[in-house]
């Protein structure tokens, strides 16, 4: 289960409000995976106190609203990052950003699907640059796109391009891995599926033995 | 005389902040940081094993504009029922109560009467109206939160209410279940050219697919 709970002191009336909140959801914690189970339980709830003495925001189409969506995007972002940073069993947090896209919303099932793929988290704990994964994940997202547009690179290392896979440095791609698993960081997985405006990004971490441990012992 | 705040670190460590870049800066304080909250955490006894904080609350001292975001798995827990409910009801809230240990889910009508009893005596110590206090809860599914203790405790969890950066972090930290570690952040920007404080806390470690709407 994810909890949330956010406060600010803006200004801003109830339908701009819950409208901003919703927006900031899809964009962090709707974005995130461990496991792939959805609670019963999870919630956020965001309070406006108004006591900052800024201006009233009584519509979205304005800079003022822009800014404290971008802040709030940041906050939910920066807390969905650290629960998924901290997933049970993880070495790493795992990004993954899409780019290309028609739509945001595109973009952002394409990474959601991969971030949650068993075999591609299983591959990030083993060390193993395995784009193969990584494209059959984006692949069955459900998001129509030319495979012959695919492109995946793994921190800094090309793995495909234009559908095709290239050759690249096995150590160097693992080694990556491996070092921001010792350090717990983070891997970032960047893919492009087309030359779409759309791009949206998810969050998750690697599949541990640990994480059957944990849950195997853990009952209801 | 309630006993100051205790020093939550020695439960776990905080997260790493993963805050991304833009017009702001990092203010300490979390859920507390911005003007008009207060929150605090507590051990109520609560959790099955050890003495953690398992009991949160955080105010506003006027009526705050709500908004939330719920879980669409059908089997959804009484707390979430009771919020959507409060939201539809009230454009406004002014205290969330949050308890670790049970989920209060699957545990039909005695579990919504455990929220609405929760609520009621909240309202009371707080001299609200219930609709304005929300409640999460977070922990086993199938069991029902453990209502004595909790109600026992809330006194105290009101005395211990501060808008200090340790009311925050005992809040975060006592809404953690499985948790290797506490989850706070806030951030401080200018808007229409006045500071405005955004902050929040969250819990999460496993059962982790949010379908919010």
């Amino acid at each position: 289960t994810m909890l949330g709970v956010i406060t600010t002191d803006a200004l801003v009336t109830s339908d701009v409000w819950r409208k901003m909140v919703r927006v900031a959801v899809n964009r962090s914690f709707n974005q995130i995976t461990v496991d792939g189970d959805t609670s019963t339980n999870d919630c956020v709830i965001a309070l406006a106190s108004g006591l900052s003495g800024a201006n009233k925001i009584s519509s979205l189409n304005n800079s003022d609203a822009e800014h404290l969506q971008a802040c709030l995007d940041a906050v939910m972002q920066g807390l969905a990052k650290s629960i998924a940073w901290d997933g049970e069993g993880a070495t790493c947090l795992i990004e993954v950003k899409v780019s290309g896209a028609g739509t945001e919303a595109d973009a952002a099932k394409v990474a959601r699907s991969v971030a949650s793929s068993s075999l591609t988290k299983a591959a990030v704990y083993g060390r193993d640059p395995n784009w193969g994964r990584i494209a059959c994940a984006a692949g069955y997202a459900g998001i129509p796109f030319n495979p012959n547009k695919l492109r995946i690179s793994l921190g800094d290392i090309l793995l495909m391009e234009s559908g095709q896979p290239l050759p690249f440095d096995r150590a160097a791609a693992s080694n990556y891995l491996r070092t921001t698993g010792e350090k717990h960081g983070t891997v970032i997985i960047q893919i492009s599926i087309g030359d779409g405006l759309g791009s949206g990004q998810a969050w998750g971490c690697d599949l541990s033995y640990d994480y059957v441990k944990i849950n195997a012992e853990y009952t209801t | 005389v309630v006993s100051a705040q205790q020093d939550v670190s020695n439960y776990i460590p905080a997260a790493p902040i993963l805050l991304p870049e833009g017009p702001w800066h990092q203010v300490p304080g979390g859920v507390a940081a911005a003007k008009g909250f207060k929150a605090a955490g507590m051990y109520g006894g609560l959790r099955a094993v050890g003495e953690k904080p398992d009991l949160a609350l955080v105010t506003c001292d006027v009526d705050a504009i709500s908004a939330g975001a719920f879980t669409t798995n059908v089997v959804a827990a009484a707390p979430v029922l009771y919020c959507k409910e409060a939201l539809e009801t009230s454009t406004t809230a002014r205290a969330i109560l949050i308890n670790a240990g049970q989920a209060n889910a699957a545990t039909g009508d005695a579990g919504y009467q455990d929220v609405i009893d929760c609520s009621h005596a909240l309202a009371e110590l707080l001299q609200l109206k219930p609709e304005q206090v929300l409640i999460e809860s977070t922990g086993v599914i199938g069991q029902r939160i453990k209502k004595e203790p909790l109600l026992k405790s809330l006194p105290d969890l009101v005395n211990l209410l501060s808008s200090t950066v340790q009311g925050a972090d005992s809040a975060a930290v006592a809404i953690t279940t499985t948790d290797l570690v506490s989850k706070s952040i806030a951030i401080e920007s200018e808007v229409g050219g006045t500071r405005v404080r955004v902050g929040g806390m969250a819990k999460g470690s496993g059962m982790i697919h949010p379908n919010m709407a």
